[in-house]
């Protein structure tokens, strides 16, 4: 699905670099559930970035499938991210001028295609916010506005999730409801998907947990026992 | 420390209205550590929101000590927040402008006071943020970013401090040693503090857990086990 060679990724020079990523090759398979874990700084965030094109590494490759992704322009990062990609933020990143609704179905309006208002229904179903589609961000709880990221993320049913602490905000039985939705849509759909997590729960659904510490793999375990 | 009375907030009116407080009657005492715990959409922040006086409740009334802070005008409530009140937002709300230390201690500027410069380098120390305070909050990881924003409302030792999900994106020995030292502040400097989290290792280290439910207070219990 995606995997990266010698991935490097240097903030600043000199004295005052910062080498978030160190040197990183990875690879994460299609149809598998891997975590990514590793103290906070340790540059899980610019991993996920830089493999879904989001942010340009210093040096190194990134590869979709079989696509070198560092060869494409920006516009050819976009048409990757908007058509094989969903990405679910640490931030969330909602646009706080549209409605909950809206903010879901933003990447089909961008893709010119139709809204799948079944699937629409079966997400919002899934994760609890169907009484807040009318709402914009501000008036959504940080839990709230994170599943409608997560909605975002998976609208377009992309073959590839890249997802950033979805579940920080979520209280255990939100956070337990969505990490068994991304099993099932890993084992049901086919989908892989890559998730950055700090809750030890959360790497007992995946079906490998890759941790990180000053921007290289430290340790990489399949299965682990939930 | 605060306490409230028949706390309400709601938004919006008639078919549409929400009723994010039901009803809320909670004392938080000097000198101790509570939790609130509860689902998400449960009302916590807009708790934490209306107690720190930093959003108007529909109806009810809100103490801070023997002040009803529901009796100040705009510039009594952002005096009390300078002055006696740490708050640490879910969603941080660092100014982007601004570097890591400028952050920290814009409350002492805005105060017209002193920067201690002693305090400034254990609290840095204590929360781990030393290497980064000439970032600003885009040069910073999510998990830095929540600790830059615990050390702004700790920079002015009030007496009262509200801290929601102040480990939300922490992995977990950052949020061992977030939490540690919050206990130390209750128990070393009688700070008292009242912290939302989902995560129950947090809970482990309050005196008492508070538990909300759709706007209204459902359970209240005393010193965990941790
Ligand atoms: N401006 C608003 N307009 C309408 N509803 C709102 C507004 N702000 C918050 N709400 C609603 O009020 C309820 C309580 O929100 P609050 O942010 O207090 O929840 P919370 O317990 O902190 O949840 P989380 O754990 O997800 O952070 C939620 O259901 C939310 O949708
Ligand atoms: N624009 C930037 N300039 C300088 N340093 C940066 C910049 N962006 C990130 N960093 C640094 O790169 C490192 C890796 O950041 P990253 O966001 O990937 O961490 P993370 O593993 O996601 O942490 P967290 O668990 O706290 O979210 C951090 O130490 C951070 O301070
Ligand atoms: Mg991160
Ligand atoms: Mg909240």
């Amino acid at each position: 699905a995606a995997h990266s060679v010698d991935l490097r990724k240097t903030y600043g020079a000199g004295q005052a670099a910062v080498h978030a990523l160190a040197g990183i090759t990875v690879a994460f398979e299609r149809g598998r559930f891997t975590a990514v874990m590793g103290p906070s700084g340790s540059g899980k965030s610019t991993l996920m970035h830089c493999m879904a094109g989001l942010d340009r590494p210093t040096s190194g490759q990134s590869f979709v499938g079989d696509l070198d992704i560092g060869k494409l322009d920006d516009a050819g990062l976009t048409k990757l991210r908007r058509d094989r990609i969903g990405f679910v933020f640490q931030s969330f990143n909602l646009i706080p001028t549209l409605t909950a609704a809206e903010n879901i179905t933003l990447p089909v309006a961008l893709a010119g295609a139709k809204v799948d208002q079944e699937w629409l229904g079966y997400l919002v179903k899934q994760l609890g916010i169907g009484d807040r589609l009318a709402h914009r961000p501000s008036e959504l709880s940080g839990g709230q506005q994170q599943r409608v990221a997560c909605a975002r993320a998976l609208i377009n049913k992309p073959d590839l999730i890249f997802a950033d602490e979805p579940t920080g905000n979520l209280d255990s039985n939100a956070s337990a409801d969505l990490l068994a939705f991304l099993r099932r849509s890993v084992q049901e759909l086919g989908q892989s998907i890559v998730m950055v997590t700090h809750d030890p729960r959360g790497a007992g659904y995946a079906d490998r947990v890759v941790f990180l510490a000053d921007g290289t793999v430290v340790g990489d375990l399949e299965r682990p026992t939930a």
